[in-house]
């Protein structure tokens, strides 16, 4: 038996829409701890990792760890029914093969119920080892979209390096090149439009555009993004979801031959 | 140019 109510529904409408483009089919894994899920897209560049705490809902019952295949384009059309102010339940049994989606109005006026099928998803698991990056770097994510978006009008991976003078952005195509550098910026007053670059030693990648604008559907979650790089690692771009978890993603480098 | 890399090249199943 599973029952999750989610006061905040907007917000897992918004984490579907998130990673929906990047992942056709996933499993969402239940356990006393919360709803997760890990996935890659079907190239193996980029691999999203969701948590939503348990005690981020206002009623979380899972009896026992579940494994719940999910079409995320279904899950979308579903959860695009809800309104932004609805309260958001997940319904399932063991061994079941629907999940319900309940969606009560703030008021109570409207209450309804979606089943979806699941279907079973054979996905590898990934351990994504703990690490000590080079350099961190947190941003408003509005900025971060800004950029990304920017750049891949002009070419299609991105350089990102950090030096002690701040992040650096580059990008390079057929019309030309830009750079666009962002320094450190600690907004005492408005900690939420602050730039804070950590860095223990410089560090500089390559990397596709096309995902890193993907991952920015879900800047309307946090309002600051952290970029984390290391020079043999993948990028991982977390947003956190307010007093719940986190989505974060994670790309693989552009490496020279 | 740089060749994309793959996340099963950094991070292996459990």
């Amino acid at each position: 038996m599973l029952e999750l109510r989610l006061v905040q529904g907007s917000l897992l409408k918004k984490v579907i829409e998130a990673i929906k483009d990047l992942v056709t089919d996933a499993n969402f894994d239940c356990s006393a701890t919360g709803l997760s899920l890990q996935a890659m897209d079907s190239s193996h560049v980029a691999l999203v990792a969701l948590l939503l705490r348990s005690e981020g809902f206002e009623h979380y019952r899972c009896d026992r760890n579940i494994s719940m295949g999910m079409n995320l384009n279904n899950m979308s059309k579903m959860l695009k029914c809800a309104g932004n102010d609805d309260i958001i339940t997940i319904k399932g049994d063991d061994g079941g093969d629907t999940i319900t989606f309940m969606f009560e109005s703030p008021n109570q006026d409207k209450i309804s119920d979606f089943e979806m099928k699941l279907m079973d998803i054979d996905s590898e698991h990934l351990g994504i080892p703990e690490a000590e990056y080079h350099a961190i770097v947190k941003m408003p994510s509005s900025e971060f979209s800004r950029i990304c978006k920017d750049l891949s009008s002009i070419g299609d991976t991105v350089v990102i390096s950090v030096t002690k003078e701040g992040v650096k952005f580059t990008t390079r195509g057929d019309i030309g090149t830009a750079n666009i550098v962002c320094r450190q910026n600690k907004t005492i007053d408005k900690p939420d439009e602050a730039t804070i670059i950590e860095m223990n030693e410089p560090v500089s990648l390559t990397f596709a555009l096309r995902y890193l604008n993907s991952f920015t559907k879900a800047t309307s979650l946090s309002e600051s993004v952290t970029i984390s790089l290391s020079s043999d690692l993948p990028v991982v771009i977390e947003y956190k979801i307010a007093d719940m978890g986190y989505i974060r993603f994670y790309l693989a480098p552009k490496i020279e031959d | 140019g740089p060749k994309q890399s793959t996340i099963t090249k950094f991070f292996g199943k459990v």
